[in-house]
């Protein structure tokens, strides 16, 4: 997997909804 | 909770009701704002210095040439069976009927397959289409055709039923379109109460003579400018979250909801996280398109300017179906960008507006979703947004500041959050 540009592993969906939880 | 303080501050805030308060101010000041017009121009320099007061940031005008077409003095009148004033509006982009204007009897047709049958009847007559309204991406089609096609079989004007779901007597403009080796022959849209009695007439075999006048002019292309304001970006700057509205609109009503709404619920989303002191990774970008009526000619002439950096555009979204009741987001991606989008939506579970829909609409964005830039676009309840659409009852009277709060806070928890993700949409 390549690098996101900040260096880490995309991120997986779960990721993603844990960060979109985050503004809630 | 971010979006929770989005919310809370539109809905209940101190920010509520100001996108509508704002909306009644700048169309009582400005009026309607049709391309090409001193009133558009009015409306631009009106929001550029609005735009700055609110202390937004990189507020510009970017150049654009749109057409300038006018409607002049116009009116029709039945002669025949008895005296009756016709309620007509020109089309946009329609040429004028001789000095002496045109007398002609009518052929009512309800369909482009009915004129076809009759094409014999046509010669030097005005045909008058009263189309039933199915949806309005079908039956705009008489709006936009029906002078081509009646001219095709010899026809000297056409009259077309206004393409609304509902009249009190109101003709609805709009544009429409003259094909290259089809003679010209002047459009205009009529009530549905005239081309239902007019067709009614016609099938009870009564003769049907019209006179029509019409003064429009087309002008050589208008100096016009797109609008943007700016939230700059604090990680990403150079990457794109565009937010947007027309500032056009048609010569009649006040242009409040085509698209005032769209547009000035597209500043409130800037002026918001700003209220919140909130600065996304990427940049905020509203823009205000000019010349949308004539075909998204301003939102083109953008297109070409900027697609250069179309990878740092992440989505762009436009809010021109109305503001009232919304209902969710209409979404236009890849699947993944969408589930994504869907996740975002569970955020305005407070106000129990969640709903994706598919396919975003929108005449300016559609530049760049043609070219995989994910898109979205506000879905609201339209049931009656085609009541006034293009009529001289676009006006304030239409908006109502609560849904357009509501409005405000999907738009704006929306946009923001995509903009201060930690990766830009898949797409």
């Amino acid at each position: 997997k390549s690098l996101s540009r900040d260096g880490n592993y995309p991120k997986t969906f779960e990721d993603i909804k844990k960060e979109i939880a985050g503004y809630s | 909770s971010i979006a929770k303080a989005i919310i809370d501050l539109a809905v209940h805030g101190k920010a509520q009701n100001r996108s509508y308060e704002r909306l009644a101010v700048f169309a009582d000041t400005i009026g309607p704002r049709l391309s090409g017009s001193k009133n558009l121009d009015a409306a631009i320099k009106y929001m550029f210095s609005a735009l700055q007061e609110d202390r937004l940031e990189n507020v510009h005008l970017e150049p654009v040439k749109v057409p300038h077409w006018e409607r002049g003095e116009e009116f029709a009148v039945m002669l025949e069976p008895r005296n009756h004033s016709i309620a007509i509006l020109g089309l946009g982009s329609s040429i004028a009927t001789p000095p002496e204007g045109i007398t002609a009897e009518v052929l009512v047709v309800t369909s482009f397959d009915e004129l076809h049958r009759r094409a014999q009847e046509a010669k030097g007559k005005i045909v008058v289409y009263n189309q039933p309204f199915i949806t309005y991406s079908e039956t705009v089609q008489y709006r936009s055709r029906g002078a081509v096609e009646a001219a095709k079989v010899g026809a000297v004007a056409s009259l077309i039923r206004s393409v609304a779901s509902f009249s009190i007597h109101s003709p609805h403009t709009g544009w429409q379109n003259y094909q290259p080796g089809v003679p010209q022959i002047p459009t205009a849209c009529i009530s549905v109460e005239d081309a239902e009695m007019m067709s009614r007439m016609s099938l009870q075999g009564t003769k049907v003579v019209v006179y029509l006048k019409m003064g429009a002019k087309t002008y050589p292309d208008s100096s016009s400018f797109n609008t943007v304001a700016e939230i700059v970006g604090s990680k990403y700057p150079e990457q794109i979250v565009l937010v947007s509205g027309h500032l056009d609109s048609w010569d009649v009503g006040q242009g409040a909801m085509d698209d005032g709404g769209g547009a000035f619920i597209s500043w409130e989303a800037l002026s918001l996280v700003k209220d919140l002191g909130l600065r996304p990774k990427r940049t905020l970008r509203l823009v205000l398109w000019t010349g949308e009526e004539q075909g998204g000619i301003g939102a083109e002439q953008y297109y070409q300017l900027h697609k250069k950096n179309i990878s740092n555009f992440d989505v762009v979204m436009e809010s021109d179906e109305g503001t009232f009741r919304p209902m969710g987001l209409a979404f236009t991606g890849t699947d993944e960008a969408r589930d994504i989008v869907k996740e975002i939506m569970t955020l305005l579970l407070p106000i129990n507006i969640t709903d994706i829909y598919d396919t975003a609409d929108g005449t300016d964005i559609d530049y760049w979703m043609r070219d995989g830039v994910p898109g979205a676009s506000l879905r609201d309840d339209i049931s009656k947004y085609f009541w006034f659409h293009h009529s001289h009852g676009d006006t304030m009277t239409v908006q109502d500041p609560n849904q357009m709060n509501l409005c405000a806070a999907v738009w704006t928890v929306v946009s923001y959050v995509i903009a201060d993700m930690k990766e830009m949409l898949p797409r």
